[in-house]
């Protein structure tokens, strides 16, 4: 699956990855 | 906990030990946000249970890029509750093997 990592001057990362379709509430 | 739109959740099982742990956190309602948001997908960071502080990991985010300004108290308190209940679990588990 795609990820990106984002890294903040803080220096805390942030990794992105999709949302599993499961996880999303249905609307 | 209020129903903010955003949803953060443990990345990684607790073992009720470690400061550190990864969590997730993703928008499930986009139309609870104040500001334009775009279609990121789930956000995965460590957060220190002792040190960090949750409404400064939401600011972080908006300076990535992540989130609106006016949003940054909403994606707070979605990761404090998340926390507190992390907590909480943690404290119930000690006393209950007191």
């Amino acid at each position: 699956s795609a990820t990106a990592q984002v890294v903040h001057s803080a220096g805390r990362r942030f990794i992105v990855s999709p949302v599993p379709e499961a996880r999303l509430r249905e609307q | 906990a209020e129903d903010t739109g955003v949803r953060v959740e443990l990345a990684e099982d607790d073992d009720g030990k470690k400061d550190s742990i990864a969590l997730k956190l993703w928008v499930e309602d986009h139309k609870k946000l104040k500001g334009k948001y775009k279609e990121t997908g789930a956000i995965e960071f460590m957060f220190d249970l002792e040190k960090d502080v949750p409404e400064v990991v939401a600011q972080e985010m908006v300076e990535s890029g992540f989130f609106h300004e006016s949003d940054a108290k909403t994606v707070g308190k979605s990761i404090r509750d998340r926390v507190a209940l992390i907590k909480w679990r943690r404290e119930r588990t000690v006393s209950a093997a007191a």
